[in-house]
């Protein structure tokens, strides 16, 4: 069977963007 | 491109399609941030906030393209066009007819693609502003960009005086879009 992680669409937006400003600093 | 297709994928393999779609759009719209006049001028951590408030409102005027309200089909990032019908059979109901009602409203102004763009703008810097630091400087921007689409959609089309007002009152549409559906489920297999 699958293993899926769920989340939210706002956590999955916030954790795109936070990752995404961590990689640049 | 988002691998959403063919009748022999399942409804698990398709809703994980979905999900992945949203990951470079968001991506896209953090780069567009970065190209805004003075975004970057904002604190990081201001930058950092709005784009957590604002991505939702502005992915939804950037997919309003993707919605025929005459047809009700979505077209997904690969090309591929779903009737409303198959998708609410997915679970994805609620959501989509939220986002083929914004996108009927929208599409009716008629926008051109640097009005849209412009637009976008406003509402990234026009989100949320619980955990901003600096409330004026992100005020000032927000102005200068509302007084630039003004500026814009008013000398192409110095006859209608309503187009501006009429799309100012989509920025509410779009809060309660995003209070609505922002905490819809997104499912990502763990290979």
């Amino acid at each position: 069977p699958k293993t899926h992680r769920v989340m939210t669409l706002a956590d999955h937006i916030s954790h795109i963007i936070t990752q995404d400003f961590a990689r640049n600093q | 491109a988002c691998p959403v297709s063919g009748v022999d994928r399942t409804s698990q393999e398709i809703w994980e399609s979905f999900s992945q779609c949203f990951t470079p759009a968001v991506k896209e719209v953090v780069e567009f941030a970065k190209g805004i006049p003075g975004f970057q001028d904002l604190s990081q951590q201001d930058q950092v906030m709005l784009l957590k408030s604002g991505t939702f409102q502005v992915l939804m005027v950037r997919f309003c393209t993707l919605f025929n309200a005459e047809e009700r089909t979505v077209t997904f990032l690969n090309g591929q066009t779903y009737p409303l019908s198959t998708l609410r059979a997915l679970g994805m109901g609620s959501l989509l007819d939220a986002m083929f009602d914004f996108s009927e409203k929208l599409s009716s102004l008629g926008l051109e693609p640097d009005e849209m763009a412009l637009f976008m703008a406003v509402v990234l810097v026009s989100a949320d502003r619980s955990g901003i630091s600096n409330m004026w400087a992100v005020e000032q921007l927000q102005e200068g960009l509302i007084r630039a689409l003004r500026s814009l959609i008013s000398r192409r089309r110095p006859d209608d005086t309503t187009l501006f007002p009429k799309l100012l009152l989509r920025l509410p549409d779009l809060r309660t879009l995003n209070n609505l559906h922002s905490d819809k489920l997104l499912a990502f297999r763990i290979d």
